[in-house]
């Protein structure tokens, strides 16, 4: 199955 | 002071409709090159950014830059006072504005209103300049369609890049089904449709995002999917003259 992945875990808070 | 006049209102009334599903409260950041917007949807899997640069204003002065925290929501209920046609003018006097003035101009009218602003602490996230694997351009009606019919199939919509050219697959419980769209080079530019394949892809995403953006296919009639393998996908609306309205949406990856 899959899992969602969310955004924080690609691009870094600036 | 800050002032930023829209030729074509409807353009901003557009850009509000597409976002307007997906976020919320956004700060509105204004400098000397333009306005810009960068916001996540509640659940962290979307992210929207718009960047409109100042040439392609009919009027456009920023003394300094401005952060202008407003509710989507809101801003929607002073544009519904606006026409289609009319022009636009968004105006602050303040270097800290705690409202944001709006002017709608038509032949036969003027109005004026404010809208309250508040201050919102939102992380900005840094995207860095990606060079993507796969770059597909294609009419934006057409990735509305097909995203709004597989999704009647499946909430997780696949799409597979080689250099044949791009195939939407979904995977249901009722069945499964895929579309394959073909490259072909049209003198009709939006009818065009390009892929820059270096490295296939194969990813999964949940298409209720995109049927949520899918409403700026109003904004062009091309849309620009760029993707490399485990990364977000980014859908791009080029609007003409003034600058762009990207969404990056976090890929499903398998366990």
């Amino acid at each position: 199955d899959y899992s969602q992945y969310v955004m924080d875990r690609f691009y870094l808070d600036e | 002071m800050f002032e930023a006049k829209f030729e074509d209102g409807g353009l901003f009334k557009k850009i509000v409709e597409a976002i307007k599903e997906l976020v919320k409260n956004v700060n509105l950041e204004a400098n000397g090159t333009g306005i810009s917007l960068q916001a996540m949807d509640t659940s962290h899997v979307a992210l929207v950014a718009l960047q409109l640069n100042e040439k392609g204003f009919k009027k456009y002065r920023c003394e300094k830059s401005l952060t202008m925290g407003l509710s989507i929501e809101n801003l929607q209920k002073i544009l519904k006072c606006s026409g289609n046609d009319d022009q636009i003018t968004l105006r602050t006097q303040d270097e800290e504005p705690t409202t944001l003035s709006f002017t709608f101009e038509s032949k036969n009218r003027i109005s004026e209103f404010q809208l309250n602003l508040m201050s919102l602490d939102q992380e900005q996230l840094g995207v860095p300049d990606t060079e993507y694997s796969s770059v597909v351009r294609m009419p934006s009606n057409e990735f509305t369609k097909i995203c709004r019919e597989l999704g009647n199939i499946n909430e997780a919509i696949g799409i597979e890049t080689s250099k044949e050219g791009i195939k939407f697959y979904v995977k249901g419980d009722i069945g499964e089904g895929q579309v394959s769209v073909k490259i072909n080079d049209t003198e009709k530019p939006e009818e065009r449709v390009e892929c820059e394949v270096d490295e296939p892809v194969n990813l999964s995403f949940a298409v209720r995002y995109f049927n949520l953006f899918n409403k700026a296919s109003a904004l062009s009639s091309q849309v620009i999917l760029s993707m490399s393998q485990d990364q977000p996908l980014v859908i791009e609306y080029i609007i003409e003259e003034m600058g762009s309205l990207k969404l990056y949406l976090a890929p499903k990856i398998n366990d």
